[in-house]
């Protein structure tokens, strides 16, 4: 890894593409760094496609963190389920089969020009940085701007509101970008896991409407089983289910778009805690954090890997 | 003092309306004093049972506070002081490092 590097504290977003770039020019076989696209603030969007590379045809994971700017644990975990795979790939066989069969698009920081804003001036910000020229407030949920049920129950239409829709279906250019590069590879992909806190939580389709997905029987069960898994580290429980019923109703999450888009498998996490920390979950709770989620992770995984 | 000490003496308290009614009186003093919700991620949530945490800054904190017990609506301070909560996270990480 780079030298020095550590998993275990909150990196900003300078360190967190140092990082990046590092491993990029020290893994070739395994990693390939890209940018799908510019930030409100003309940041670029990088991702990191990660698995052996092979000219067969591979199917896909896709991977992001850090869409609500103050929820740094997110970004902690994209690192460190990096750093696990580039680890352990020759020595586990299941991440070996992992990163053998599949990509993974990992996008470490969604929410980049936010991210950085939430280590500069305003730690407990959520929203991305747009500017909309008839309000004074900054910023949308990008949680809330995917054009699937669009600003409807439990997205606010007011720009100062932080579950800010947007004044349109994917007018975060950060948002844009993932929506065009998941459309374009779709066929390909197979799961889409987002990471957020807090509230422990493992949420699958719908959150726009209390309704069953058709292939509810198979994510419930890799959901179950994902839970299981990251309980059997620490003990830590997390409730998982449909986000309508488990959490609230929203409508306009990239989970939901996914699914409606075709990706069979969609999920959002809500790491620790449950509100003793916040989202000022210490450093002390990164690894943690993320030894558990990393289970969680590869048992929805090896369920993609099999037939359901 | 990270981000020029602007979270000084604000707080976070958890709330967990018992009733409709007072989940209404909380959602009116969210309006009014216009905090920084942690959970849920919007206001519209707040019902009865709701678990809610909510950000005050220093300033208001102490008109809130007492509205709040006006309306003998419970509530629990999860973060006294938001500040040093960031400061003792910052110092913990530069002990970290200079280990």
């Amino acid at each position: 890894s780079l030298p020095g590097y550590s998993y275990e504290v909150y990196h900003s977003l300078e360190e967190i593409q140092n990082w990046m770039h590092y491993l990029n020019k020290t893994h070739p076989g395994l990693i390939h760094m890209f940018s799908i696209g510019k930030s409100y603030e003309g940041r670029s969007l990088f991702i990191l496609k990660l698995g052996r590379r092979s000219r067969a045809y591979k199917r896909a994971v896709w991977i992001d963190c850090g869409i609500h700017a103050r929820e740094w644990i997110g970004p902690a975990f994209c690192q460190w389920f990096v750093k696990e795979a580039l680890q352990t790939y020759r020595s586990d066989p299941a991440m070996r089969k992992m990163l053998n069969h599949l990509y993974f698009y990992i996008m470490p920081v969604f929410n980049v020009d936010g991210y950085h804003f939430s280590w500069t001036n305003d730690r407990f910000w959520r929203k991305t940085r747009s500017r909309n020229s008839r309000f004074r407030c900054r910023g949308v949920d990008a949680n809330r701007n995917w054009k699937v049920n669009w600003c409807d129950e439990g997205a606010s239409f007011h720009p100062c509101d932080d579950t800010y829709c947007g004044p349109f279906p994917e007018s975060e250019p950060e948002v844009k970008a993932v929506a065009h590069f998941l459309r374009k590879r779709r066929k390909h992909i197979r799961a889409y896991l987002s990471f957020h806190a807090y509230a422990q939580m493992l949420l699958y389709p719908y959150s726009y409407k209390y309704a069953k997905i058709p292939n509810f029987s198979c994510v419930e069960s890799a959901a179950y089983n994902a839970v299981i898994a990251l309980h059997s580290a620490y003990g830590v429980r997390y409730r998982h289910g449909p986000a309508s019923s488990t959490l609230y109703v929203s409508s306009g999450s990239s989970m939901d778009w996914a699914y409606k888009n075709g990706i069979p498998y969609a999920f959002a996490f809500e790491l620790r805690d449950t509100g003793h920390f916040g989202f000022l979950l210490p450093e002390s709770l990164i690894k943690p954090t993320c030894t558990e989620t990393m289970l969680a992770v590869k048992n929805i995984t090896m369920h993609l890997l099999k037939k359901c | 003092y990270l981000y020029n000490n602007r979270y000084a003496g604000d707080k976070v308290i958890r709330l967990v309306p018992e009733t409709e009614g007072e989940a209404h009186v909380l959602k009116n003093i969210c309006h009014q004093f216009k905090v920084d919700l942690w959970q849920p991620s919007s206001i519209s949530y707040v019902s009865e049972g709701t678990v809610t945490d909510v950000h005050i800054p220093q300033n208001g904190s102490q008109i809130l506070l007492a509205f709040l017990q006006q309306a003998n609506i419970q509530y629990t301070v999860l973060i006294a002081d938001l500040q040093k909560a960031l400061e003792k996270g910052n110092s913990l990480r530069a002990q970290r490092n200079r280990r």
